[in-house]
């Protein structure tokens, strides 16, 4: 595959960032409550996603798992509630 | 189902639509969302009557951005509709996305198969991570929409059974490592390997563990479910697909025109054989197996013709795989013989069995 060009990283980190906010309750302001002090919230929500998904649970962005939160869907979220 | 178990204490509910898509008839926006109810309604005691003013249970509209619900659309594209689980006001209120197209046919996307999902949402169900259910979070349009085995226990645990005589069932999705898994029809494509099971396709590839699954009409929506035998012209880059008497030719995602044609006038079939069970073509000379119940039949892919002397009995031609197969393929010169939940590897040029294996062991279970 081509080299991922920055833009194209910046690109892939909004997409994840928007992806885990929207449906796995990921704190857009960054003050997720934490329990432990050093656990990123953002790879927990990722191996979240792809483990709903079926995916091989890495906690990074590969193709894959851009391919899937590319895909149009449903707005209400897979882990919390919609009310 | 939902966190803390949200659910309608009355079985007799009450929809509205409150206003309409330009995108479509009016009539068709009905009819989706009636089918849509009825979808729920055939699996469950629940009844869902339409009334036209005032204020229902669940209330339907077309809306875009920021539609003060806290939880605005994107526009074009991402999310496409939204529900809220059972409750007063906005509770059980389904929202679409103005912003996108919406439509009664294959083209994206259609109101029917949004419907039916957001109203399981409004029911009281979540998402699932079944890929063949109507509650997975992403759009997938397989051409039927109906619901899955997954969707009607989800329904059903939290308002019951169903009212009707014949409780209904719905399609299973396939698991890849599931060891009683059996295959419709398998096929090389391009160096893949492709395994046919109902609406589904599963491969694998070097460089991702995963078993991939998804619908086969994810790449050829004109192909239709439960397909019966595939093998691969490698030479000239076309897919052959096979159901009753009918069959397709695909390249890449394009099926090519002119298909379905029929077996008889193209490969020269008696009429009495009503569909292939499985098909593999030898790629270093050209000729191509057909299995039909316990006889082959052996074409020539360069004369176009059945070869003479065929058919003959499989357990003559094969000896040692039974005498019906499910599914064949070939790889790196060998052929592999798919019957019930076995595995047969054999060297065609010694016709020797050199392998038994289990159905599914190209799927690193």
């Amino acid at each position: 595959f081509p080299a991922a060009t920055s833009e194209t990283q910046e690109r892939d980190v909004q997409i994840v960032q928007k992806y885990l906010e929207n449906y796995y309750n990921l704190k857009s302001d960054g003050k997720q409550v934490e329990k432990q002090r050093n656990r990123n919230p953002v790879v927990e929500k990722l191996k979240q996603m792809q483990k709903f998904f079926g995916l091989k649970v890495t906690g990074k962005p590969d193709a894959e798992t851009l391919q899937v939160m590319e895909k149009p869907r449903c707005g209400v979220p897979d882990v919390a509630q919609f009310v | 189902l939902t966190q803390g178990n949200p659910r309608w204490e009355r079985t007799n509910l009450t929809y509205r639509i409150e206003n309409y898509t330009p995108d479509m008839a009016r009539a068709d926006v009905d009819h989706a969302i009636e089918k849509a109810f009825q979808l729920w309604s055939n699996a469950s005691p629940l009844t869902f009557t339409r009334v036209f003013e005032g204020q229902a249970d669940i209330m339907i509209s077309f809306v875009r951005g920021d539609h003060r619900d806290n939880s605005p659309f994107d526009g074009p594209g991402g999310m496409l509709a939204h529900a809220f689980q059972p409750g007063p006001g906005l509770g059980g209120d389904a929202h679409f996305d103005e912003d996108e197209m919406w439509t009664n046919n294959f083209r994206n996307y259609n109101l029917y198969r949004v419907a039916a999902h957001e109203l399981g949402h409004s029911l009281g169900l979540s998402h699932s991570t079944d890929i063949g259910a109507l509650m997975y979070p992403s759009y997938i349009f397989s051409g039927d929409v109906q619901l899955s085995q997954d969707d009607i226990d989800g329904i059903q645990a939290i308002y019951g059974p169903s009212q009707n005589p014949t409780q209904p069932t719905g399609p299973q999705t396939p698991q890849a490592c599931d060891s009683k898994l059996t295959f419709d029809a398998i096929t090389t494509i391009r160096g893949e390997i492709m395994f046919l099971k109902d609406r589904f396709y599963m491969r694998t590839n070097s460089f991702y563990p995963e078993v991939e699954l998804n619908f086969i009409s994810i790449f050829w929506p004109q192909l239709p479910n439960g397909l019966q035998a595939a093998y691969e012209v490698a030479d000239r880059d076309e897919v052959r697909f096979f159901k009753g008497n009918k069959y397709w030719a695909v390249r890449g995602q394009n099926v090519l025109h002119g298909y379905p044609k029929d077996i008889y006038r193209s490969f020269g079939f008696p009429r009495n054989v009503k569909n292939i069970d499985a098909a593999v073509s030898a790629e270093d000379t050209g000729k191509t197996y057909f299995f039909v119940a316990n006889k082959c039949w052996r074409y020539d892919e360069y004369k176009r013709s059945m070869d003479a002397g065929y058919p003959k009995m499989i357990a003559e031609e094969f000896p040692g795989i039974g005498n019906k197969v499910d599914a064949v393929f070939q790889k790196d010169g060998f052929f592999y013989f798919f019957r019930g939940t076995r595995q047969y590897k054999l060297d065609p040029r010694t016709k020797r069995i050199l392998t038994l294996l289990k159905a599914n062991s190209w799927f690193n279970c």
